[in-house]
């Protein structure tokens, strides 16, 4: 199957990356289910780090993603 | 700045630590400088002291290690993830943990600076949690920069004292 269009032209192992990235770092809230999706999570992500608010993949959220970081989630668990 | 949910924080004005595992990147003595420094650059904007102990649980609790752990988030080898710590509370609440499989400094040479991590994981075991100012300390992504001029931003100073108040001069 293709990639979805969140996924922004980006290749299969930056996908599954990202996937891990926003699972980690921005969970969703078992109450309100509020970001259960990728493009829910991925604009939560870009919202933090003040980018263009797109819920795609790009190279520059892509780039945020890689640098090294704390473990602990940009979101409230 | 954040605060976590239910803006943990700690009572006692007195607040232990104790570092129980070293990197041998570092020397010991040095690991422990840096740990006081980053502590004292959160008490001096809050009324809150820091006392190391050597040995027993302390509040803090301050270590490196690698892989899996024993605290359900293990550390993922060199690069990505450097260090992570839990908000204020007992048992691995306020414990700060640090990637052995990063390469430590003081700055004297390449590799990761430690206070600069430490102060921000430090940040957390205060309860603090991640800014989006870019300024910031409590920022998530790891800059290098000089430790010599590296010090709380304004963010990091208003979230603490959000939590803990001014210290009274």
């Amino acid at each position: 199957l293709p990639l979805p269009r969140e996924a922004g032209g980006t290749s299969e192992p930056q996908w599954k990356q990202a996937q891990d990235y926003l699972r980690r770092f921005y969970p969703s809230d078992p109450k309100t289910r509020e970001a259960d999706s990728f493009e829910a999570r991925l604009k939560l992500m870009q919202r933090f780090f003040r980018l263009p608010v797109t819920g795609v993949l790009n190279p520059h959220t892509i780039e945020i993603m890689q640098k090294p970081r704390c473990g602990v989630p940009d979101v409230a668990e | 700045y954040s605060l976590f949910p239910t803006r943990p924080k700690w009572v006692s004005s007195v607040v232990t630590y104790r570092v129980v595992s070293y990197t041998p990147d570092l020397p010991r003595v040095r690991v422990n400088q840096l740990v006081a420094k980053a502590l004292a650059m959160w008490s001096q904007e809050i009324p809150l002291s820091f006392r190391r102990v050597l040995v027993g649980t302390a509040d803090i609790m301050i270590g490196f290690a690698r892989g899996a752990h024993g605290d359900y988030y293990p550390f993922d080898g060199p690069g990505n993830t450097l260090a992570h710590a839990f908000a204020p509370g007992p048992g691995l609440g306020g414990d700060a943990h640090f990637d052995e499989d990063e390469r430590w400094t003081d700055g004297s040479r390449r590799g990761v600076n430690f206070l600069i991590t430490a102060t921000h994981e430090l940040g957390h075991s205060l309860g603090l949690g991640h800014s989006s100012d870019p300024k910031a300390v409590m920022y998530p992504t790891y800059r290098a920069g000089d430790p010599r001029n590296f010090k709380l931003a304004p963010d990091d100073i208003e979230g603490i004292q959000k939590l803990y108040g001014e210290k009274s001069t």
